[in-house]
């Protein structure tokens, strides 16, 4: 997956990502695509969540997923989640489940709930940094105000960062991938690179949904393991998903 | 083919949006969900109309794990034993998790395991 959340220059942000799933889940070698990737394209759906017929938060999801990967809460917040591949990783939550300790959280209830629940940016913030999970990840959370966009790196049980926009600082996007950003991405797949140079080169004074999606276009931020792209704003409450395609030359990851 | 060895990268796109041409397949669906609904049904509209496509990726999955697990024992797991977890899951997840099965005629297991997928996928 990849993920960003930029400002431009009038203080306005952007929340946008790559949704990128299904890596090792069957190769299709005579089409050159991943199987469950190619069957999770046609189960991508909008969702409006309502209560009294008002609008509580709009998500893109999978028909079948009760959980939450991506979502705005118009005119509060934007939030998406990337994976983050650990030793210490999810099974080990399950097995915890399982034997019975259950204080942790599923990572897509987490969000879910944030989403329904969380009544500003710091209070989602504040929620995704600290709540006990199952499984590490990361947390993209976009806001409605100047500086309000950070990457929150979490283990299963801390808050390992938090990587705030600081646009004053010319930190006027935070971008994220699957790895922490205090370490190279692995060599065989660093989306980060070309993703941070198109940003570079779009520069805030020009930033904009349709720019960033520009920027999720390009290979190899775009590659065969992208299901959907997904454009939010938070302040006007915008959501919207294009299902996508990587046709060869592209990186199967 | 030596585009496919990494670090593959093409020159920064540009005018891409509107979507369109090859890199853009189709628009999303809109669904609402209503919270007001009880949980066992506030998915029933999605899942009639998506059943085929969910049936298609959870037979898809199924294949996989035939594949690594020749003897079906993996999926008789699932089937089986991963039902029994449904009930500590909290409040809403667990009735809603029942209804989508119900309405789409996929079994429970199959239906927590899809929900659970992030999880035992980060290793």
């Amino acid at each position: 997956c990849t993920s960003v959340v930029a400002e431009d220059s009038a203080g306005k942000l952007f929340h946008a990502r790559n949704m990128d799933f299904g890596l090792f889940l069957g190769w299709d070698v005579k089409n050159h695509t991943w199987v469950v990737t190619e069957y999770l394209r046609p189960l991508v759906v909008n969702l409006d969540f309502q209560k009294g017929n008002k609008t509580v938060f709009k998500s893109t999801s999978f028909a079948g997923y009760v959980g939450m990967l991506t979502g705005v809460k118009p005119g509060v917040f934007s939030v998406t989640m990337n994976e983050r591949f650990s030793l210490d990783g999810g099974y080990i939550g399950i097995i915890e489940w399982i034997i019975g300790r259950r204080d942790g959280m599923w990572m897509s209830f987490l969000m879910r709930s944030v989403l329904e629940n969380a009544t500003s940016y710091d209070d989602a913030k504040n929620q995704l940094a600290t709540t006990k999970l199952l499984a590490p990840a990361y947390f993209i959370l976009g806001g409605n105000k100047s500086g309000q966009g950070c990457v929150i790196t979490r283990s299963r049980t801390t808050s390992l960062d938090i990587w705030e926009i600081d646009a004053k600082q010319s930190q006027w996007y935070v971008l994220e991938t699957n790895y922490d950003r205090w370490k190279d991405p692995f060599f065989l797949d660093d989306r980060r690179t070309p993703a941070m140079k198109c940003l570079n080169q779009t520069t805030q004074a020009k930033i904009s949904l349709e720019k960033i999606y520009d920027v999720l276009s390009t290979k190899p931020v775009l590659n065969k393991l992208t299901v959907y792209t997904t454009l939010m704003e938070a302040s006007e409450g915008k959501l919207e998903s294009y299902i996508r395609d990587c046709p060869n030359p592209c990186m199967p990851w | 083919f030596a585009q496919y060895v990494p670090p593959y990268t093409e020159e920064c796109r540009t005018n891409m949006y509107p979507p369109a041409g090859p890199t853009y397949k189709s628009t999303v669906a809109w669904y609402t969900i209503d919270l007001d609904t009880p949980p066992y049904k506030r998915w029933n509209q999605l899942l009639s109309d998506k059943k085929a496509e969910l049936a298609m990726l959870n037979q898809v999955i199924k294949d996989l794990a035939n594949a690594f697990v020749p003897s079906g024992k993996l999926v008789d797991l699932v089937d089986k034993k991963l039902p029994s977890l449904i009930e500590t899951f909290p409040s809403p997840f667990h009735d809603e998790l029942k209804g989508i099965a119900d309405v789409s005629g996929v079994p429970l297991g199959e239906v927590l395991l899809f929900n659970i997928f992030y999880e035992v996928f980060t290793v």
